[in-house]
């Protein structure tokens, strides 16, 4: 699944449907439009209240060709409905012309496809699992809807689960619209879901290669897999789905030329081969890399000498796992020798490319191992991430 | 499914590709003029491959065409389509 990256603040939502279909009665696609929101609300602690007049959270407008927000409907087929996500405000519209049908095989069936649109007003993007809601493509009526797990971890990412006695509650109430499974009992995350965003707000925890070769940015609870222009689809995800037993918030990673990839928080440091721990973790930084200070704001390892830099606040640490003690006794030393690299750093990474980059407060930096300077460039750094790393 | 909006030619991928997310707007620009390499197409219909659950074989395929003809939500499947510019990181 795949998250767009903006949520709703409040669990109460209400919805209007502004302008009918022609074609389906009013009674009628209430009740779909009902049912179609039940999907969702039966697998969260989210409510939707339907609301002839006046303000409302979701509007939902059934129109034709042009319709005001310059993406035109395309006639019977094609494109059949399109929403908007709750950072701009959640509206649904469908195309008109379709033949909206309910319980049928023939024409396009309104619940199903509302469904899915509403997923999108609360923050779902598509998803490439061919059997999810979210996928973005009508299969046909199915007469025993199902959500797919894959949806159910999606908005449960967004939003958590209903608790137990909610759950047995909703039961009663369960039609054949209903997801049909129990809400998961998964702990959801205990971010507020704010860092599923990196175009708004492009600071980053931590940033690393793993030792395939992929990078990967971290911040909360989520990662995103980065390609050579911007992140790769289906991000973010969660690191606790993928590296089972790393906590969110990550301080520092890297990847040693072992192939092993550490990540470090607080006093501690897990260890990884890809995305399986290594044993028992987590450990001390102070056992594990003596001479290392806790809550490090960086890591970062130097091709040309394999040595581990540690990054924190105005100062920096050498460390050498080959000598004894890996750390000599001249560090730490001030961050400013890197001349251009600010103090108090969020990330940094050794890059594919051969150049360093430094991360700080949605910007970057990219460092010259050369010149041992950051490089002159148009445009200058510091740069936007979010723009050059995160294709904003 | 109704496929009243058959993808038959490359013209039309290429803008199917485009209003999805996976070739540049600008290519649905009618007052543009845009050429492209077949290497960004074939990395186009790739990745178009790769999230239809497809054979990835970055041609224009009877399963690819009978895919992009199927009744879809008019949503993006990708956000954040990057010029080439941003490569130069």
């Amino acid at each position: 699944y795949a998250l767009q990256g903006s949520r709703w603040r409040v669990k109460d939502l209400t919805y209007k449907i502004s302008k009918y279909p022609r074609n389906l009665g009013k009674s009628e696609t209430d009740e779909e439009v009902r049912k179609a929101f039940s999907v969702w609300s039966d697998v969260t602690p989210l409510s939707f209240t339907q609301k002839k007049v006046g303000q409302v959270h979701i509007e939902i407008r059934f129109e034709r060709g042009e319709h005001g927000d310059g993406d035109p409907f395309d006639g019977p087929g094609g494109t059949l409905a399109h929403a908007f996500f709750p950072v701009y405000g959640g509206d649904a519209h469908f195309d008109d012309s379709e033949k909206w049908t309910v319980n049928s095989y023939r024409g396009t069936n309104l619940f199903q496809v509302a469904a899915h649109e509403f997923g999108h007003s609360l923050g779902l993007s598509h998803s490439d699992v061919r059997s999810a809601l979210m996928a973005p493509f009508y299969r046909g009526y199915e007469p025993a809807f199902n959500l797919d797990s894959d949806d159910v971890e999606a908005i449960q990412a967004l939003y958590g689960s209903r608790d137990d006695s909610e759950a047995h509650g909703s039961e009663d109430d369960n039609t054949s619209a209903g997801s049909g499974k129990k809400p998961s009992t998964e702990v959801p995350p205990t971010d507020d879901g704010e860092d599923a965003e990196l175009c708004t707000d492009a600071r980053i925890d931590t940033i690393f290669n793993s030792a395939e070769g992929v990078t990967y940015a971290f911040k909360g609870q989520h990662y995103w897999k980065l390609t050579e222009e911007s992140i790769a689809p289906g991000y973010p995800k969660l690191i606790s789905k993928s590296w089972i037993g790393l906590p969110g918030n990550i301080d520092a990673a890297f990847t040693y030329k072992n192939g092993k990839t550490y990540f470090f928080k607080g006093s501690q440091y897990w260890r990884y081969t890809g995305k399986t721990m290594d044993g028992d973790y987590p450990k001390y930084i102070s056992e594990g890399f003596t001479g290392i200070p806790d809550n490090l704001d960086a890591a970062i390892v130097w091709s040309g000498n394999g040595k581990i830099y540690f990054f924190k606040g105005s100062k920096f640490w050498r460390f050498d796992p080959t000598m004894k003690p890996p750390v000599k006794s001249t560090y730490p030393k001030p961050l400013s020798n890197w001349e251009g690299i600010p103090d108090n750093l969020d990330a940094a990474l050794h890059y594919t490319n051969g150049y360093t980059y430094f991360f700080k407060n949605g910007m970057y930096w990219r460092f010259n191992d050369r010149t041992f300077a950051v490089d002159s460039a148009d445009p200058p750094f510091p740069r936007s991430a979010g723009y050059w790393w995160f294709g904003c | 499914p109704v496929r009243t909006h058959a993808i038959q030619s490359e013209t039309q991928a290429m803008m199917y590709l485009s209003q999805f997310g996976y070739l540049s707007p600008s290519v649905r620009n009618p007052n543009s003029g845009h050429l492209m390499t077949a290497d960004t197409m074939s990395r186009a219909i790739s990745e178009f491959q790769s999230f239809a659950g497809l054979n990835i074989t970055g041609h224009l395929d009877g399963d690819t065409l009978e895919m992009m003809s199927l009744p879809r939500c008019g949503v993006r499947d990708r956000v954040g389509f990057a010029t080439s510019s941003r490569s130069k990181r």
